[in-house]
């Protein structure tokens, strides 16, 4: 069965991209076959690549006009994993699809022509609109990046509360955890969410934390993964770690 | 003559609320009077300040909704300084006005009801669409917070783009200029976007560049900027020097 993963948060900076990315490097080099879909007209997934969002070739966009030729949106990346890039023009589907009876469920038809992949995950943007609905319309868990800050902490209340309202039409949705991001230890602030966060949400925040690590932030200027960036870095073991916990935290099938 | 600023990028947090309440606070402290617009549905300037978004009071949405009785929108926080505040119903009002002849004029036509101040700033969301558009078709001057990082730096041309075309409906608007953020002068990630800026956009570059600093992240957890919170650290010292440069470079009247 393929485990479908929404990353979202409508705080901006939190680290969505970035943990799409590398959660999605690690499972692949660990041997699972990896669909990462970039669901943000910002396109910073495809950047983060290496590759040109205007550059011409088929994009999520397409896929979702047409659905039944979604692979020939597929690119792939390394081995075992594959990317489904975005470009400006995403932003154009909220508008396009206003009056379609399944505007929720556009993202949601896509992926049922994905076939054979272990892993999907899809990056989301920093809202709570059109495509964030999609998102999680779309797949059978939600994973949070919190980063452990006042706003972003905020921001919690209202994404759980859409993450609810979608269980209506999703009713398969289940919320995979709450992995907390840029995490510093020499700041106080930091341990205030984490305990703030952890009192209120319990086992469903991750054990792994991802660190405030530059290499994280240095290796999309290269368009590769921390962990092919510098697979000892800081930022590259944690990821490794959130990987492993990802994939031991499945639904029990 | 009020200076009117929208602080906006669409890539998130960049620190938008951040420098939109610090500014705003410095310049009100140098006996400025001030007014700050939240126009983010997240409603994060508002919680900055310590205010519930969800508290039975009127927004910049009502305020939008109709524009002579926006004053009764405003807060006041500390001497010379207002906010209107927002909340999540402001993400209604996309929709609401979608059909309107004066949808990119909304936010324009309730500043023409609030006279009297010497600086209008407003925070923008992390997305391009109506409110950026709407934000920037208000005012005079774009102010644009830049992270030294990769996916802001990649954004700006977006941006930059969507000034130009704005100045066909506002032909006032000038590029007030680009404030680094999140600076870190350890890190080389921080020298190469901000040498790759400098080279690019110039003198329009401030002098002036926000360091991370974690007094400004904690000062929203208090609901007050970084100034009060503690003003001896290197954010809030930053932000008068900030400050300070955007009066140095209003336009000449
Ligand atoms: N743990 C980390 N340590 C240091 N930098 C990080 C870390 N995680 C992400 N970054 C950097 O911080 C910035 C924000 O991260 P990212 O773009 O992944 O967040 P996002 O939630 O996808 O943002 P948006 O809301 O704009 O889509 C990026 O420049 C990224 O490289
Ligand atoms: N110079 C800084 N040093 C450390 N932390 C900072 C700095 N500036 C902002 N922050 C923190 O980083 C986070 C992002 O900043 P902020 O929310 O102001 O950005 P934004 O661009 O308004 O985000 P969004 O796109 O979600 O609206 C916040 O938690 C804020 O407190
Ligand atoms: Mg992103
Ligand atoms: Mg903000």
């Amino acid at each position: 069965m393929t485990r479908t993963i929404a990353v979202v948060s409508q705080k901006g900076g939190v680290g969505k991209t970035s943990l799409v990315q590398n959660v999605g490097a690690e499972l692949a080099s660990l041997g699972k076959r990896v669909l990462l879909i970039d669901f943000d007209p910002q396109s910073n997934l495809t950047l983060g690549w290496g590759l040109d969002p205007n550059a011409d070739r088929p994009t999520i966009y397409q896929a979702m006009l047409n659905p039944p030729g979604a692979l020939s949106s597929v690119v792939n990346l390394r081995p075992n994993l594959d990317l489904i890039p975005a470009n400006l023009d995403l932003a154009g589907a909220e508008l396009a699809f206003i009056n379609a009876i399944d505007r929720n469920n556009k993202l949601r038809k896509v992926l049922q022509h994905l076939l054979g992949y272990n892993f999907i995950l899809i990056d989301g943007p920093p809202s709570l609109g059109f495509f964030t609905v999609n998102a999680l319309a779309a797949v059978n868990e939600a994973l949070i990046p919190l980063q452990v800050q006042a706003y972003a902490y905020k921001a919690l209340d209202q994404l759980l509360a859409i993450i609810g309202q979608v269980r209506e039409i999703n009713p398969e949705l289940w919320m995979l955890g709450v992995a907390l991001t840029m995490y510093d230890r020499r700041n106080a602030l930091t341990g205030t969410v984490e305990d703030m966060a952890r009192q209120r949400l319990g086992e469903s925040v991750f054990k792994t934390v991802i660190p405030v690590n530059v290499r994280i932030a240095e290796a999309p200027l290269d368009g590769t993964s921390v962990g092919e960036y510098e697979a000892t870095s800081k930022g590259a073991v944690a990821y490794v770690q959130l990987a492993q916990e990802v994939m031991e935290r499945g639904r029990a099938e």
